[in-house]
């Protein structure tokens, strides 16, 4: 099966928020001072972005780094930004 | 879709184009026709035309470079980013990069150079990422058949917005991506894959697992990459595990997400030389039997006998009492069949040989 393996929120995060902050400041406009960003509270500039991403592929908006998220920024792409810049 | 302000968009029609390498992927007459038919996506829907020139000034200068290549944005190796444009604009407005670390094809092997620059040339014309999960201007990379492309409507309207209609007569249409909540759809085909649901539609699969959760929707070559769009139908037989996928008078062979076989002709199964495409094909898992929908008629095939049964084809108004002629797919799922026909769907006891139930096609969608 192609179904994901289950994975709790916090695996996730520390499996794959380098590479969401990443793709988040890339292609989202995010700004940050390069250091990881901290606690995941809805006016943290993480989740805002996470959100503004997921509505743009049109996932859920969870704000939260999630499966089918993960899985959309593993996707090969074109490395102009979604929105911002 | 979403573009720069007109004020920003190439304020001239005629576009100058210069390749300044090549990638050693393919040979260069394949990079050129590529560039070449990139192009052309966008001057067939506006008056834009593209003139390749070979040294001197040009508007979109394209180049194969890798890693930091001085512009401010570096690429990143094999995968992730494959390739990023500038938008309109003099020195480095609209030229268009290519990651030389990816590897290029001219096939529908990823990655195909044709669609990766079709992309990129929205760029270097002023559109910017779109919504549509089917536009060419999508972000991620288009697992879509390179040899049958045609442009969506949502990039046309894009263009054109930026650009106007090009001066034929007839205005060319693009096809648009599915709504899984549309009242009108219209699936080719429905099966079942291991407990999920797939539907199939044009260039699209929606999947979803029956008992809840938002379903996605794919490309059809993004899960299989060698199997056609627009197919006829589709079942899936529990016993072997694989899944049969018809188009025309070919079929193809899947086990779970690897094409195991195909293209085969249907004759291989016993049908008969008039028979031109399969409507629809539903295994019944009580019976063993899988049914094939042919206009007003169905063939039967024993999966153990691997054989058809003999005294067929019947006519489906005879042994399913209220169901019409040209079924468009169906699937078997907890003891009963389920036609679409149209946008309507039929649940269907095949004890009872009656219709219980009268669904619209995408109730199984959450619609």
């Amino acid at each position: 099966s192609a179904a994901f393996p289950a994975a709790s929120q916090e695996d996730l995060e520390g499996k794959y928020g380098k590479m969401a902050q990443k793709y988040l400041e890339k292609f989202y406009d995010m700004k940050t001072t390069g250091r990881p960003v901290g606690r995941k509270t809805n006016n943290n500039p993480f989740v805002k972005k996470l959100q503004e991403m997921q509505a743009f592929f049109g996932l859920e908006v969870t704000g939260k780094l999630d499966q089918k998220t993960v899985k959309m920024m593993e996707k090969p792409r074109c490395g102009v930004h979604d929105i911002g810049e | 879709y979403s573009t720069v302000d007109k004020s920003s968009a190439w304020q001239k029609n005629d576009i100058t184009y210069k390749i300044v390498n090549f990638t050693p992927d393919i040979p260069r007459a394949d990079v050129e026709s590529s560039i070449k038919r990139a192009f052309k996506v966008w001057s067939d829907v506006t008056p834009l035309t593209f003139t390749r020139v070979y040294e001197g000034d040009c508007d979109i200068e394209i180049q194969f470079v890798s890693g930091d290549h001085g512009d401010n944005s570096p690429f990143d190796g094999p995968d992730g980013i494959l390739a990023h444009a500038f938008q309109p604009g003099p020195r480095i407005g609209g030229d268009t990069h290519f990651d030389d670390a990816e590897t290029f094809t001219k096939n529908s092997q990823q990655y195909n150079l044709f669609l990766v620059a079709a992309h990129e040339f929205g760029h270097a014309l002023g559109l910017n990422h779109a919504t549509d999960q089917g536009a060419l201007m999508y972000p991620t990379y288009p697992s879509t058949d390179p040899d049958n492309f045609r442009l969506p409507q949502d990039d046309i309207d894009a263009i054109q917005s930026l650009y106007g209609k090009t001066s034929n007569p007839i205005q060319p249409t693009g096809p648009t991506t599915p709504s899984k909540c549309d009242p009108n759809i219209v699936f080719n085909a429905v099966t079942t894959l291991r407990g999920e649901l797939l539907f199939f539609l044009n260039r699209f699969v929606f999947r979803k697992h029956p008992r809840g959760g938002e379903s996605d929707l794919l490309f059809i070559q993004e899960l299989w990459p060698t199997l056609p769009s627009d197919i006829d139908s589709a079942y899936e037989n529990p016993i072997t595990g694989e899944i049969l996928v018809f188009k025309e008078k070919k079929y193809w062979t899947l086990d779970g997400f690897d094409v195991s076989q195909g293209p085969r002709s249907i004759a291989e199964l016993g049908f008969p030389r008039n028979v031109k495409k399969i409507d629809a094909a539903v295994h019944v898992e009580t019976l063993g039997k899988t049914y094939f929908f042919v206009n007003n008629k169905y063939y039967s095939y024993d999966e153990d006998k691997q054989a058809m049964d003999k005294g067929f084809p019947k006519f489906i108004a005879k042994d399913f009492p209220g169901m019409r002629p040209n079924i468009d797919a169906a699937f078997y799922y907890k003891g009963l069949l389920y036609f679409f026909q149209e946008s309507v769907q039929y649940e269907y006891s095949i004890e009872s040989k009656r219709i219980k139930q009268v669904l619209r096609s995408n109730s199984w969608l959450g619609c």
